[in-house]
């Protein structure tokens, strides 16, 4: 399905640890 | 981790007069995750704290960042212009959530109508622009162009315009007229 994210969703990881 | 509809690329410009404009142009970093988007945000410095002549730009993965591109040429811009004193309080926040609207397919389903964005850095005024493919696309350009006021939190009395590329190429001294207003 697409990959559709609100605002508050993406800001929610801002300062996660990356893990990349 | 968390997939992003596409792959995307972030672009610097760093204006050098000496060398061709396409040579001040460098790729910095793809990335198609939510995290992976974070992870390169945290690590670059913010739109305000950039020299006057440089460019941060966000482009589908393809597309290149320039009115030549296959995908731009037929384009154009919601063009967002501040004012001087914009830099220091609104212009990290209005390119944040310019990211976040184009990561987040915030224009629904003319999502893939949209190209990329920028954020130009200059003394006179700073600017940020959502590059969208088809300037005589109305009903795509005016969603687009309405949703994204409504995410800057733009007030009613503020103007934004639509000005498509090839007038825009037209008129490198004066700033287009603008095709569509929102």
């Amino acid at each position: 399905g697409k990959k559709q994210y609100d605002r508050e969703f993406l800001l929610d990881f801002q300062f996660m640890p990356a893990c990349i | 981790q968390h997939p992003l509809q596409y792959r995307w690329v972030l672009w610097f410009f760093k204006n050098d007069r000496s060398r061709p404009w396409q040579d001040n142009l460098q790729l910095v970093t793809t990335f198609n995750t939510v995290e992976e988007f974070w992870s390169t945000y945290s690590h670059i410095k913010l739109a305000s704290k950039l020299s006057s002549g440089c460019d941060y730009a966000l482009f589908k993965e393809g597309i290149r960042p320039m009115w030549e591109d296959n995908r731009n040429k037929r384009g154009g811009r919601w063009l967002l212009s501040l004012a001087k004193q914009q830099r220091h309080i609104e212009l990290d926040r209005l390119w944040l959530e310019t990211l976040l609207c184009l990561l987040g397919e915030s224009f629904e389903r003319y999502s893939k109508e949209v190209c990329g964005a920028v954020v130009n850095i200059r003394t006179k005024g700073d600017k940020i622009a959502v590059w969208t493919s088809e300037a005589e696309n109305q009903a795509g350009v005016m969603h687009i162009g309405h949703v994204y006021k409504e995410r800057l939190g733009l007030s009613s009395k503020t103007i934004i315009g639509y000005q498509a590329h090839a007038d825009t190429a037209a008129k490198s001294n004066s700033l287009a007229k603008n095709k569509f207003v929102v």
